[in-house]
């Protein structure tokens, strides 16, 4: 298991 | 210029004790239609804050201009605790500030603090946020979800979420064994923030950093339910309600690429 960051499922605006 | 008057010190206080762990520096996004909106990452960009505090939080809330203050939650938080939890607190900004006055009011007492906060500039990522479809929702008592967090984190660095029709599961592996507790649905009609709400569309199995869910469930002083959103292989939504609007936490799940 390895956690994933928020940038792979949200746009930087 | 703005000025939010909270009727009870103690509200910022909850907030800020709440997301200060999580994230150090941010930024108050004000205006006059949406009161005070935070956006922040922490910084392995792995949770993200969502605060809302609309203009409903406050007993009095004027903000002429949209303005942004750059907040050192370290020093906010100092602060913070010169109050007492029943004061009245009002923030005070002139236009283009470089510092934010704090004002504790004694209700009974003819007493008056006033601090005066320096802000800073503050360049961070705004992420956009798509309104998601969830696979499941949970809505249950904070308390009962904040014991579970904390519980098994002594055990497990990962929490999973295993939502069906008929329950929600909280498990926890680790070296000394696992562990598990089931919530099924009801409804308590004599205390409905006790009950426990399942919506379920697609039953999900997330897993959790055990520390992420830590940090989290330091806003169930907020709220006395949290509603946990969920979908397969993406970030989780929890969202403790304030008087007048929102804290949200979005946090990415654990899995195999």
């Amino acid at each position: 298991m390895s956690q994933q960051t928020l940038s792979r499922f949200f746009t930087v605006r | 210029m703005l000025e939010g008057k909270f009727d009870q010190a103690s509200l910022l206080k909850k907030i800020i004790d709440s997301i200060r762990d999580s994230v150090k520096l941010c930024n108050f996004n004000c205006s006059q239609n949406d009161g005070i909106t935070v956006q922040a990452i922490d910084d392995s960009r792995v949770l993200l804050i969502a605060l809302k505090m609309d203009p409903g939080c406050f007993q009095e809330f004027r903000c002429d201009r949209d303005m942004v203050l750059g907040l050192d939650l370290e020093s906010l938080g100092k602060i913070l605790k010169q109050g007492n939890n029943e004061d009245y607190l009002t923030l005070i900004a002139e236009d283009n500030p470089d510092s934010l006055l704090i004002v504790f009011e004694d209700k009974k007492k003819d007493r008056i603090s006033e601090f005066s906060l320096k802000l800073m500039d503050i360049d961070s990522d705004v992420l956009t946020i798509d309104d998601m479809d969830n696979d499941c929702s949970i809505t249950m008592p904070s308390a009962d979800f904040s014991k579970i967090a904390r519980d098994f984190k002594t055990m497990s660095e990962s929490l999973q979420i295993i939502v069906t029709k008929e329950s929600v599961k909280f498990k926890a592996e680790g070296q000394i064994g696992s562990g598990s507790v089931i919530f099924k649905p009801h409804t308590d009609l004599d205390n409905p923030d006790e009950s426990i709400k399942i919506d379920m569309n697609q039953p999900v199995n997330l897993t959790f950093g055990a520390k992420y869910l830590n940090d989290i469930v330091k806003a169930s002083t907020l709220s006395s339910t949290i509603t946990i959103k969920l979908t397969d292989k993406a970030p989780a939504l929890f969202e403790f309600k304030l008087p007048s609007g929102y804290l949200r936490y979005y946090l990415a799940p654990k899995f195999e690429d």
